[in-house]
């Protein structure tokens, strides 16, 4: 779209809706755009410079998880119905494990049809062992039960997979407030690693799911999954802005090794293919 | 919300000051900006924002007692007119059992709304039957039986290791044989760019000619609402459009996208993860929470 003449109203028109429709939403693109504007840029290849330097600045390279130099590191995965918590739980113990951790799963998910059986699933697929119990027991007591069976077998890493469960609905933000306090009993700082897990094809409500975790249960990163289909991400720049939420990974598919490190380049790029 | 921005605009223009074109088109802008934020596609905001120009200058806007309350009056009916009449499930023609197909994204809720459906329509007294034709998601068949049982409704089901066409065929062979009045198909989530599994769609389509083939979409989808309908439009024609996850507070503005680019109405809403929580659609439970 940019060619080397001058930039005119149409190619401004032609940058919003470019981030519009890759979910940046109204507020973080007029910013950008106010901002390019301002810096009298004249030739059209220098604006598509600026414009994916600008977007680029505005994220950076997720740091490790913090899942190393003791005993038993907790990652709790938590999110709205349906954006792929389980799945990613998956992949990201596979990830793990060809890192040589020994990685455990804990089926909290206790309320879903068939929720624990998937989480099995999965754990059979890359060979992780899954704690469980009965459907409609306690989610915190599955946290309890796993902890202590990771500590007994050496596991030291144990990923915890919490129901979907909208940020709207109060009682359930509070079952898992007291899900991540009943870990931190049974591990001290645990947990160590709470990922919110958004669904990339999800618009400005991303950023109000991230808003609403955050402050009841500390959200300390995110994963963004469902990119290989047509959605661009792009409420990563509001949730990594607003809220200093790294974003870990991003998944690209459903099966165990469909998850990539999260890369601000390669994000940044695909947002114009 | 709307209704406050617009008065805010034109409130500062003070008071017994005349208000102007220029004035109307800064309250397009107003719109233009609200619509964005609840995620109606942008394609979709601009024709909407161009019609309610179009209507706010006949209504000669400028000169109204209260500019504001008139521009927000014209985008609610725009909205609603446009959101479109309850859509009610076809069942014409005799052949028994009417089967619905239910297809979408990954994720957006398909396999629980098959059971709330089905729950729906025993109510209005068509016996339903359902068909666990997902195959692919781990412990997807597991997740549909168990809806079926907790409901009481009939299923069929052939584990993970036959394809999803034959399932659905027999499926439905088996729902006739019960005699139900509905045989509701449960599809595994796709992307709408996977020609692969958009053929199965179709293959399946062929085999059950369903008279339903509703799109389960989430309320929280962003902008590519647009594409993600028409492409499972293009590829198999939907009749219909479930809205899930309503119970969030997501603005929902996914949903005018979808009915304008596909022309097909809204015919239910997901109210909770309940199997009661399934409503008929209504235009106004939707107007109000768009415009915020
Ligand atoms: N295409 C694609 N599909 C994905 C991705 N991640 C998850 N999925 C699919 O999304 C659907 C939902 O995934 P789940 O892992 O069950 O999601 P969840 O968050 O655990 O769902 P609930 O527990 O019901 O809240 C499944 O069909 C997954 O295969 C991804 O990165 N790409
Ligand atoms: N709060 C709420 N949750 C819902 C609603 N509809 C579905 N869910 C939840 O959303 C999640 C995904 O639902 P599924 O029925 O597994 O979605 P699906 O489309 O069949 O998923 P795939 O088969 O993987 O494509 C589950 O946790 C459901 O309980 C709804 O209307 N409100
Ligand atoms: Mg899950
Ligand atoms: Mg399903």
């Amino acid at each position: 779209m940019l060619g080397s003449s001058e930039i005119t109203d149409e190619i401004w028109d032609d940058i919003e809706a470019i981030l519009i429709q890759a979910d940046l939403g109204v507020n973080t693109t007029l910013t950008l755009i106010d901002d390019l504007r301002s810096q009298g840029i004249t030739k059209q290849e220098e604006l598509q410079v600026a414009l994916r330097g600008s977007l680029q600045s505005l994220l950076q390279f997720p740091p490790p998880l913090d899942v190393s130099g003791r005993e038993l590191s907790i990652i709790l995965v938590v999110g709205v119905n349906g954006s792929g918590k389980t799945t990613s739980i998956g992949k990201l113990a596979h990830r793990l494990m060809l890192g040589r951790r020994k990685v455990m799963l804990a089926a909290a998910d206790t309320f879903r049809a068939a929720a624990i059986d998937q989480l099995k699933l999965w754990g059979e697929r890359v060979g992780a062992p899954v704690i469980a119990n009965k459907p409609n027991s306690d989610p915190a007591a599955v946290v309890y039960d796993a902890t202590a069976a990771a500590k007994a077998r050496g596991y030291e890493i144990l990923i915890v997979d919490t129901a979907g469960r909208l940020h709207t609905n109060y009682n359930l933000m509070e079952e898992l407030a007291k899900i991540r306090q009943v870990s931190g009993k049974v591990v001290p700082g645990a947990p160590h690693e709470v990922l919110l897990v958004l669904d990339g094809t999800t618009g400005q409500n991303a950023l109000q799911q991230a808003k609403k975790f955050k402050e009841m249960i500390d959200v300390t990163g995110v994963i963004v999954t469902k990119l290989d289909g047509t959605p661009k991400g792009g409420m990563v720049f509001s949730v990594f802005n607003d809220l200093q939420l790294p974003v870990h990974y991003v998944g690209l598919g459903e099966g165990m090794d469909d998850m990539v490190l999260f890369n601000p380049e390669i994000f940044v790029k695909s947002l114009f293919d | 919300t709307l209704s406050q921005r617009l008065q805010d605009t034109f409130d500062a223009l003070g008071r017994g000051g005349k208000v102007n074109e220029n004035d109307v088109k800064n309250a397009m802008r107003q719109v233009r900006m609200a619509l964005l934020e609840a995620d109606v596609a942008l394609p979709v905001v601009k024709d909407f924002v161009g019609r309610v120009s179009e209507r706010a200058v006949g209504a000669e806007v400028h000169k109204a007692l209260r500019p504001g309350q008139q521009i927000v009056k014209i985008v609610h009916e725009e909205l609603a007119a446009t959101l479109g009449e309850p859509g009610r499930l076809n069942f014409s023609g005799s052949t028994k059992p009417h089967v619905i197909m239910l297809v979408g994204l990954q994720g957006s809720g398909k396999t629980t709304t098959a059971g709330k459906l089905s729950l729906y329509l025993r109510r209005e007294g068509r016996q339903p039957f359902l068909v666990a034709a997902d195959t692919y998601r781990p412990a997807a068949v597991d997740q549909l039986v168990t809806i079926a049982k907790q409901i009481n409704v009939p299923y069929h089901e052939q584990g993970t290791d036959k394809s999803p066409v034959e399932i659905a065929v027999n499926g439905v062979k088996a729902a006739k044989e019960a005699g139900a009045a509905v045989c509701v198909v449960d599809t595994a989530g796709r992307l709408q760019i996977d020609e692969t599994l958009m053929d199965e769609l179709k293959r399946i389509k062929e085999k059950v000619n369903p008279a339903e083939i509703l799109l389960v979409a989430d309320a929280m989808t962003g902008q590519e609402a647009v594409n993600i309908a028409t492409g499972f439009n293009d590829a198999v024609g939907i009749t219909g459009l479930i809205l899930t996850k309503i119970d969030g507070d997501a603005r929902g503005g996914a949903a005018i996208s979808m009915r304008i680019v596909t022309d097909v109405p809204i015919k239910f809403l997901g109210t909770s993860e309940k199997m009661d929580g399934f409503e008929i659609f209504h235009p106004d439970r939707l107007t109000d929470r768009i415009l915020g």
